[in-house]
């Protein structure tokens, strides 16, 4: 096993248990900053872990940050190990990640689908979906951003267990998101939800579920094309900004619809690019440029949460 | 494990409402168990289509018959898919 942090590729694919065993070599090597929680199992029993970036105080107003929900978008999952080591490294040395790590805590979920992700590593790699069992039908497993509590079971949602985007058989049905909602509705004070998937090239703010704007939209919009100015400026990669259902489709049960309507306002997700023309097979080389342009943007939105307390 | 051998990728740049029409009828059409890696939804977006092996040639004569563009940006997905294993485990030595 890659027992460093030091030694770990972070431009290489790794399986989950690689990825899980260098979550407890980061904690090792930040043990001040960094540490790992088990926030409830997956539905094939894997363990969840969320890394929490802390430097004290007592339920902090924190920043959420997931990838890997849709299991077969790998430059998501990849993407989230190198940002939280990016983060414990620069801890200390940014002045900006440093004031904002002293005033806040980020929480960082880089498996949010452990299930499909070990499926997509044993079994089909084109895998998206959870794993559960469908009552009723051969087809497995829910599209984990179409299981939550936001306009679930509207347009843009699947009733059929066998389409790539089934909801569900309800709301929260899906231990995996189950586990989330928990965590952030017992925490009560996290002030940003962003969600990493790939490809496309897109930041986007809610709506999903409607077209309908946000009561923050031209906060979240100006918020949203100034992340992407950062991110464009290190490789020229150009992303596109708008609400879910104006700049893709019609979505329902989104996590970052959920996430806004239940107050937290700086929802946002991210649609990693794909200037290889791969899709979702993105080569291996391209993790450290995606990840490394992606972090202008994040940093950019983390600091104005930071300078922007609600 | 699932193998893709033969399957295809294509990018398909539709140019007007009617041809994301006959995209969006093709989402619903399950016969050629065609997996839509990015959906048809704007003329400004491309739309990425997985193509299994034994529905390419229905898929590309659909496209052509009706004046839709289209490229093959993977022309076999199992090739990648090899490529991509062979980089983890050579990183993994």
């Amino acid at each position: 096993k890659e027992r460093s942090t030091r030694s770990f590729n972070f431009g290489s694919y790794h399986p989950i248990e690689t990825i899980y065993s260098w979550m407890d070599t980061l904690v090792a090597q930040h043990p001040k900053l960094v540490t790992k929680q088990e926030i409830g199992r997956s539905y094939e029993n894997r363990p969840m872990y969320v890394l929490k970036f802390s430097t004290g105080g007592n339920n902090r107003p924190a920043i959420w940050m997931d990838t890997g929900i849709h299991s077969r978008e790998w430059v998501s999952q990849a993407t989230g190990v190198w940002t939280a080591n990016k983060i414990a490294t620069d801890y200390g040395t940014d002045a900006s990640l440093t004031s904002l790590l002293n005033t806040m805590d980020i929480y960082m979920l880089l498996l949010a689908n452990p299930d499909g992700y070990a499926y997509t590593h044993s079994n089909d790699r084109m895998w998206r979906k959870t794993r559960s069992k469908n009552s009723g039908s051969v087809c497995r497993g829910v599209d984990p951003n179409r299981n939550w509590n936001a306009g679930f079971g509207g347009p843009g949602a699947s009733r059929n267990p066998c389409s790539d985007s089934y909801h569900g058989p309800s709301a929260h049905s899906e231990i995996e998101v189950k586990n989330v909602v928990d965590l952030v509705r017992n925490h009560g004070n996290f002030k940003s939800f962003i969600s990493v998937h790939a490809y496309s090239q897109l930041l986007m703010y809610p709506y999903g579920y409607s077209c309908k704007s946000v009561p923050h939209q031209s906060e979240l919009d100006s918020v949203g094309r100034a992340a992407v100015q950062k991110l464009t400026s290190l490789y020229g990669t150009r992303y596109k900004v708008g609400s879910i259902c104006n700049i893709i489709y019609q979505a329902s049960g989104g996590s970052i619809d959920w996430s806004y309507d239940i107050g937290i306002k700086y929802s946002f997700a991210f649609e990693l690019r794909d200037t290889g023309r791969y899709g979702f097979i993105l080569p291996a080389n391209q993790i450290i440029p995606t990840a490394s342009e992606t972090w202008l943007a994040l940093k950019h939105v983390m600091e104005y949460v930071r300078d922007h307390p609600y | 494990e699932r193998l893709f051998v033969g399957e295809q990728v294509l990018r398909v740049n539709v140019e007007s409402e009617e041809q994301m029409q006959l995209l969006q009828a093709l989402e619903t059409q399950e016969e050629w168990e065609l997996d839509f890696w990015l959906h048809p939804v704007s003329t400004e977006l491309p739309v990425d289509i997985r193509v299994p092996r034994s529905s390419v040639s229905a898929v590309t004569e659909f496209l052509s018959a009706h004046g839709i563009p289209y490229s093959v940006i993977i022309n076999n997905l199992q090739e990648l898919l090899d490529e991509e294993k062979a980089e983890m485990m050579e990183n993994q030595m």
